[in-house]
């Protein structure tokens, strides 16, 4: 291994860091989940710890680029240079750059994640079955509305598993339109657009506006990149077009004619001669998470090594099952030490679940929030309960019902089980919530405890549930709250202070009075009104020793008392302490 | 139908490499990952040949001071932007 000349390094053990944009390769998420792995490949051998900044300057600021990009090393199209990053310092020193011309997935093909759907946002399973046809891509077959979908397993006939592909008619990322979908046809400058457009802009991204007229409302986002499109060329985001003419002879699928390198490309046009659009064809793309982690390492101060096999060699290889070289192990610990305290627990065999002891309740399937089923609606999965396995693992939980401090203990919910924790490593459970809160249903979208009084609330669907020792009170509708018919459910509860709760749905919340039983006037207000840095559409939100947390599937933001992001992280890994 | 295909090469619209010759695509990896000096290329004060030598013990490869095609095809492989040898 090598260290920059003067073994540059970070003076302090708490890095932070900022992600300032986003590919339209891969969903944010996917990206910010890419990142956080990253560095944790380098917390696990060293005594640094990562924040995620939302705002302000940050030891090492995470951006995508395309070319020239702002500093003095602009990227070169596809391929070749990949990323770059500097070592530690002020300014841009511990930044680290990624080269958008290029195909970021995690190695090994588009990774497309659903939205909408039954498939509560899984990814796509490529190839997939649908009428008897296969699929390696997602498909527009079986709508109207032109809406990109894909099945989520192997064989949508059979499963009816399925959600909507990344599109600009769904959703965008970035600009100022929190997320909304593209309008089309826009007006920019006077001009009429049917379809994103990177005019008005030198750094290449696609864009829409949100509202039929960007000169008047200038709203507008960037559009997702669908796993059909085309890469870098003259014709980023713009799916093949198939049959294309190209020297006059007529092509059915990529080719690498006309080209010295051996890329695969097409034309986006029927006619390459006569409109020379063109761009590369998606390939396996390159893992930002090993990217990431290479670029990572010299943000940390650790120069080029000439190990083959060391993460910090300076050419890419795919690797599916990483891990650290002891190279790299050695040239970070010699900046900054060895992680302190026993090493990491080796794995346990895994518990086999015995047939007969099966034990999950299958979950119900999330309301479809706009767009139908492609073809039929698949039928709502039904809830049996058997007997409670003890094995059953809460590391093995993707995703709780919810979560929440009750008699100072953490309770997780998941269809009719709770487990307990009450310090890191000591979970106990699972229980059936039946037994214990006997007027409950199995799953339960949020509770809490009010501090005042000791009555706990439990809330499924509209209606809620008040327990004070064994008495109950319920279920009683969230109307007699003060809250309207548009409320689904309550995703998430924090109490503020005694006698006053906020209740959370749908990017807004509600102050409830605990005593009045009743919701205060003022409100509802925004979530970003007041909670700046957090996910808008977190699924679960609770009070947890003082701190407020925000969860999106797997990962959790962290809230101080001065409504300040102090950390993101895993909720298997951080809370439950799962290996 | 048996004579071979005549291949033609194309000047692709908003390609970055799209005129380097191999001459150019050598001398510019070897200059931006820090095996020759600008400078020094400039006034032939450093040969080709030795800067190939350094960038072949660097990465591994057999240190031919040519160019030959492990050595090229390593040069066309994605890689970390970071220069290897810091000026």
């Amino acid at each position: 291994y090598q260290t920059f000349s003067g073994d540059l390094k970070w003076d302090h053990n708490d890095i932070t860091y900022r992600i300032l944009n986003y590919s339209p390769d891969m969903d944010s998420s996917i990206i910010d989940d890419a990142f956080a792995r990253a560095f944790k490949v380098w917390s696990d051998v060293t005594p640094l710890t990562f924040t995620r900044l939302y705002q302000g300057e940050a030891d090492i600021m995470v951006s995508f680029g395309k070319k020239d990009h702002g500093d003095p090393y602009p990227f070169d199209g596809k391929d070749g240079l990949l990323a770059h990053a500097y070592p530690p310092g002020e300014g841009i020193q511990g930044d680290a750059h990624f080269d958008d011309d290029e195909f970021w997935t995690l190695g090994k093909g588009a990774v497309v994640k659903t939205y909408y759907g039954n498939a509560e946002g899984a990814m796509c399973h490529f190839p997939y079955t649908f009428n008897g046809k296969s699929y390696s891509t997602c498909t527009t077959e079986g709508r109207d509305d032109q809406l990109p979908w894909c099945a989520t397993t192997a064989d949508f006939d059979k499963d009816k598993k399925y959600g909507f592909c990344p599109s600009e008619l769904l959703y965008t990322y970035g600009g100022n339109s929190n997320g909304d979908k593209c309008v089309f046809p826009f007006v920019f400058l006077g001009e009429t657009y049917n379809k994103c457009t990177t005019e008005g802009r030198t750094d290449g991204y696609r864009w829409c506006a949100t509202t039929s007229n960007f000169d008047k409302d200038m709203k507008y986002g960037f559009c997702p990149n669908q796993d059909t499109a085309v890469i870098g060329g003259n014709s980023e985001g713009e799916p093949c077009e198939f049959p294309f003419t190209f020297l006059g002879k007529k092509y059915n699928s990529c080719t690498s004619e006309g080209r010295s390198d051996q890329k695969l490309w097409c034309a986006t046009t029927g006619n390459y001669d006569k409109d020379q659009k063109w761009g590369f064809c998606p390939d396996q793309g390159y893992s930002l998470f090993l990217v990431a982690a290479h670029e990572f390492g010299h943000a940390l101060g650790l120069d080029h090594s000439n190990i083959h096999d060391a993460l910090m060699y300076p050419m890419y290889v795919y690797l599916e099952d990483f891990k650290l070289d002891k190279d790299d192990i050695d040239g970070i610990q010699y900046l900054y030490g060895p992680k302190p305290g026993p090493g990491p627990t080796p794995p346990q065999p895994s518990k086999t679940t015995s047939s007969t002891s099966t034990t999950i309740t299958t979950p119900n399937p999330r309301t479809p929030k706009t767009p139908d089923t492609p073809t039929a609606s698949p039928s709502t999965p039904e809830t049996t309960t058997q007997s409670i396995d003890p094995s059953l693992n809460p590391c093995q939980i993707p995703i709780f019902d919810t979560m929440s401090e009750i008699m100072g203990e953490l309770h997780l919910f998941k269809d009719g089980l709770y487990w307990k924790l009450k310090a890191k490593s000591n979970i106990k459970g699972p229980y059936r919530i039946q037994e214990t809160w006997p007027a409950l249903p199995n799953v339960i979208d949020t509770a809490f405890e009010d501090l005042l009084t000791k009555k706990m609330y439990f809330f499924s669907g509209r209606r809620f549930w008040v327990y004070h020792g064994d008495q109950v009170l319920g279920p009683r509708g969230i109307e007699k709250l003060g809250l309207g018919n548009d409320v689904e459910k309550i995703e998430g509860a924090i109490q503020r202070g005694k006698g006053k709760v906020l209740l959370f749905s749908g990017g807004k919340y509600w102050r409830m009075d605990t005593k009045t039983q009743l919701t205060d006037k003022g409100y509802p207000r925004d979530i970003d009104d007041m909670f700046g840095g957090v996910p808008l559409d977190a699924h679960d939100i609770f009070l947890y020793n003082g701190s407020y947390y925000f969860c999106q599937q797997s990962y959790y933001w962290r809230m101080n008392n001065r409504l300040q992001v102090d950390r993101v992280g895993y909720i298997k890994y951080d809370i439950l302490n799962c290996p | 139908l048996c004579a071979p295909m005549k291949t033609v090469f194309v000047n692709f619209p908003g390609d970055v490499l799209k005129n380097l010759t191999e001459e150019d695509l050598v001398n510019d990896y070897l200059e931006r990952y820090g095996y020759l000096n600008s400078k020094a290329r400039n006034t032939k004060q450093m040969s080709l040949s030795k800067a190939l030598t350094k960038m072949q013990r660097y990465l591994g490869l057999e240190e031919t001071g040519q160019l030959d095609e492990e050595t090229l095809n390593v040069m066309k492989q994605p890689r970390c932007g970071v220069p290897d040898v810091q000026n």
